[in-house]
């Protein structure tokens, strides 16, 4: 037995010709993300302690679907979402509908340990995180210019599309009805 | 969506998601890997965070899932994750990320591709986005 640890970025259709200048940032995130964890626990940080601070890097990189860089809503809009879970005591918290708190997965954190409740959503959860002094910020920290021409897209070929999937709808596919707007999924 | 799950030398587990949703999701919408049960989850056995389609991911209770494999049926981790991936969720629709208390790792994904990376404390390390790397 020993310790380990694994982090994600995102699943979907991501295509093997992704240029080098949108793959390279990723691949480092990663790298990056990755050492700050290993770090952590070599350290002897609890893993509680290693996933959220993991999960923060990685919601602070604009590269990832997730806190700055998060994707648009129909309106342009962000809301966030985020969930931690402590295995020993399966004490755990969430969060949805978030737009202005900058690290989502901290005020999950929160609900877990200072509520007795394991989900706010929306204007309870922002409320929840002005009370507890977390850091927020101005919408506009989170949305980005590569995010802004990705829903475009998306509205333009009328689809909703899970990370990093293409939105130019396949040939003889009815835009209408591809992908998740279908609505068993 | 990203994540993250970690186990110590101790056999303690967590696990977290974060994400922004889906590209046009309509506003209002709650149904991503944030999920408890769903698309995160954690136990004595393992520790799970998944991505990708967040409606399949519900669906299948993909994290939970997983964890109820290795409790009730005796399954590895690398059993009870391939098989949710490979038979419960559907095709192109979800990946996850896993640890168990005895420091395994897996990370299987049944879309094109996933952004990964994971290191254990015999000194495997690795980052892949695509099956086949």
């Amino acid at each position: 037995m020993g310790w380990a640890i694994a982090l994600h970025g995102g699943a979907g259709d991501i295509p093997r010709a992704m240029p080098p200048e949108r793959l390279k940032p990723r691949e480092a995130a990663l790298h990056h993300c990755l050492q700050i964890g290993v770090d952590a626990l070599k350290a002897g940080r609890p893993p509680l302690d290693v996933v959220e601070l993991v999960v923060r890097e990685l919601e602070n990189n604009p590269h990832f679907n997730a806190g700055k860089g998060s994707v648009l809503t129909s309106n342009g809009t962000v809301e966030m979402e985020a969930c931690i879970m402590d295995g020993n005591t399966k004490r755990c918290g969430a969060v949805s509908g978030l737009t202005t708190v900058k690290n989502a997965i901290s005020l999950a954190r929160l609900v877990m340990e200072k509520t007795p409740h394991i989900y706010l959503a929306f204007d309870g959860a922002e409320a929840f995180a002005r009370e507890q002094g977390v850091e927020n910020t101005d919408t506009s920290h989170f949305i980005t210019p590569e995010n802004i021409e990705r829903l475009k897209q998306a509205k333009a070929a009328n689809r909703v599309q899970i990370d990093f999937t293409q939105s130019t709808p396949k040939a003889g596919e009815k835009a209408s009805v591809t992908a998740l707007d279908s609505q068993d999924g | 969506t990203v994540g993250c799950v970690a186990v110590d030398g101790n056999g303690n587990l967590a696990a977290a998601t974060s994400t922004g949703g889906l590209v046009n999701k309509m506003v209002g919408r709650i149904g991503d890997t944030p999920m408890i049960g769903a698309g995160t989850y954690a136990n004595c056995y393992c520790a799970v965070s998944a991505t990708g389609k967040g409606e399949s991911i519900i669906r299948a209770t993909v994290a939970r899932d997983v964890a109820a494999l290795m409790e009730y049926k005796g399954l590895s981790l690398n059993e009870a994750a391939a098989y949710v991936i490979e038979e419960c969720a559907p095709k192109h629709t979800a990946g996850l990320i896993a640890v168990s208390a005895k420091g395994e790792v897996t990370m299987p994904f049944n879309t094109v591709g996933m952004f990964r990376a994971c290191a254990t404390e015999d000194g495997h390390s690795e980052v892949k986005i695509w099956p086949d790397e």
